[in-house]
This record gives C-alpha cells, sequence and structure tokens, in this order.
C-alpha cells in the first residue's frame, strides 16, 4: 500500500463525514445506493463513519459526474481511458468520467469478469476513489482496490488484506471489531 | 448512462466505449529505445499524466523518438505493475497501459511508493 506525500489522513476530529452528490447529477436512490456501499465496506474496517447529505452545506465529500474538462486541471478523456480521480485529505473532491457506461451490480456479487469489456462496475471504481479521499494512495497488489487499472466489465469490491493493512496505518481498526478479509474463494466469484 | 445488470448492457455498438483513447498504443507493439514511431508523444504525455515523466524534465512538446526519459518511464511502469522489467513497449506492458485506470497519478514529485519505490529488502542467505 502507499499514502500521498506527506501522508495526509482526516484529522482525529474527524470520524464522522458527511458527503453529498452535486445537485445538477440528478442521480437516482440506486446509484446512490452504490456509493453508501462502497463507504461502508471503509467504515467497515476503521473507527470512521460516513453519512450522507441531501445539502452541499458544511459537508466533507462531494461527488458528482463530469464530462471532458471540468475545471480542476484534470479533464477527463471520453469513454474508458481514465475513469474517475478523487483528491488527498482533507480536500473531499470525488469526480467520476460522465462519458462511461456505468454497471450497477448486484451487491451479493464481489468478484465478476464479464466479457463484456465496455462498461465499468460503478462501485469497483467508488471503493477504490474512496481509498484515496481516505489518503491511501496506488498499490502494485494487482488483487488490491488500489491497483490503479481494471479491466471494463471487471467487479472487485472487497478489500484486500494490503487495502485494510494501509487503512488502519492511517486510522486503526474499526473498534466495534473489523471486518473480515475475504479472498476471492471464500467470498465466492461469479464469473 | 447507468444500466442495473448485465442483461440490460446493449451490444458494444450502442455504448460509448467505441473505442478507448489508448487503444491507438497498440500500434506501438515492439517499440524500443532508438526507434521513431508515430504516437510515442502520445504515449510521453501519458506517462507524464500518471507521473512517470516529470513535468519539469521536458519540452513542452514531446518528441515521437524513443529516448532515455521514455525508457526510464516504462521500466518504472513495468516494474509499478508487476511487469517483466524490459524497458521495451512488449505485448503485456502494452495490454496494461490501454485498460482503464483511475486518473490519480501513480507517482507525485517524481517519486513512487508502489512496488518501483519500494526499497527490495533483499536477504543474503
Amino acid at each position: 500500500y502507499s499514502f500521498f506525500p506527506g501522508k495526509p489522513r482526516w484529522p482525529k476530529r474527524k470520524r464522522d463525514l458527511r458527503y453529498a452528490f452535486a445537485p445538477q447529477n440528478n442521480l437516482t436512490d440506486d446509484v446512490k445506493e452504490v456509493f453508501a456501499r462502497a463507504f461502508a465496506r471503509w467504515a467497515n474496517v476503521t473507527p470512521l463513519n460516513f453519512t450522507r447529505s441531501e445539502s452541499l452545506i458544511g459537508v466533507d465529500i462531494v461527488i458528482g459526474f463530469f464530462v471532458g474538462d471540468h475545471g480542476d486541471g484534470e479533464p477527463f478523456d471520453g469513454a474508458m481511458g481514465t475513469l474517475a480521480h478523487a483528491s488527498s485529505p482533507p480536500t473531499g473532491m470525488f469526480h467520476l468520467d460522465g462519458d462511461e457506461d456505468w454497471l450497477i451490480s448486484d451487491g451479493e456479487i464481489s468478484r465478476r469478469i464479464l466479457p463484456v469489456t465496455s462498461v465499468v462496475d460503478l462501485e469497483s471504481v467508488a471503493v477504490h476513489e474512496i481509498g484515496h479521499l481516505l489518503g491511501l494512495g496506488h498499490s502494485s497488489v494487482e488483487d488490491a482496490i488500489m491497483f490503479p487499472a481494471i479491466s471494463g466489465g471487471d467487479r472487485k469490491v472487497e478489500l484486500a488484506k494490503d487495502d485494510i493493512e494501509g487503512i488502519q496505518h492511517l486510522y486503526g481498526g474499526n473498534p466495534n471489531g473489523d471486518g473480515k478479509t475475504n479472498s476471492g474463494a471464500e467470498s465466492g466469484v461469479d464469473w | 448512462k447507468f444500466y442495473h445488470n448485465v442483461s440490460s448492457i446493449p451490444p458494444l455498438q450502442f455504448l460509448n466505449a467505441t473505442r478507448s483513447a489508448w487503444e491507438t498504443f497498440e500500434k506501438l507493439a515492439g517499440c524500443h529505445v532508438g526507434d521513431k514511431a508515430d504516437g510515442l508523444s502520445k504515449l510521453k504525455q501519458y506517462f507524464r499524466r500518471f507521473g512517470y515523466i516529470s513535468a519539469a524534465s521536458v519540452v513542452d512538446n514531446f518528441t515521437d523518438d524513443f529516448d532515455d526519459v521514455l525508457r526510464s518511464a516504462v521500466n518504472t511502469y513495468q516494474r509499478n505493475f508487476n511487469l517483466k522489467v524490459t524497458g521495451k513497449l512488449d505485448a503485456s506492458t502494452l495490454r496494461q497501459i490501454v485498460k482503464p485506470r483511475c486518473g490519480n497519478p501513480d507517482m507525485i514529485d517524481g517519486t513512487s511508493e508502489m512496488n518501483a519505490g519500494k526499497k527490495l529488502r533483499t536477504t543474503e542467505r
């Protein structure tokens, strides 16, 4: 696992983080539910809690879908290519490429390889980018959520040991007992 | 667009992703230092975007020459992605390059904490 330079993290007084969606995206509840599941995976292994807010006022994290040049100096590049990016703590900026075809998968499936390579599994990207929002950099461990690339159609949403060790290096474990790390075999792989 | 299950995904031609922006890199297969090939300048932009070529070390417009700066970027990228470190654009390296990915860089200010940045601890046996 790796961190941003200087190892930024959310300050101790910030364990209950609030997030909201850019209103102009008019996202449906089932799309917002995907992000709630993604946040819960990190909450499960840390002392952090995440709460959705309907208003942008006073939130810690703002999530939005944008197309092309969207004013942050990191333009998106159309379908595939770069999928999303997120800032290090405590900025809380999470942008996804509005040119992608996003797949909303059944939450029960944790790993899947699809022959359809031109859609992107939304939850897989959300779990990865939330890792950045919390302070993790990229990992060379191919099974890790923080590995930088994912093939179209693939789904990888369970935190690997590498991800959990990295995030707990920053925040410690979940005081109510850590989530278990399942290898693909245990959690079941839907090919 | 959001698709709610695999069966609702239309045939490829109706999807946005006709071709990824980076699939043009596949024609650079086999290139190595000393070569000149159309498209190497775009690959250098790719490597700069993800931190493998620091903004300070290049002039504004990249050339299509496979120079030492590009070889160094390819070497580091191959280490970070657990690929055989050849410094060349071999098939497995290009396959990894064209995959969709996170827009955050792998290297910041020329340093990486992925494989390439780890001091490999070897123990004398």
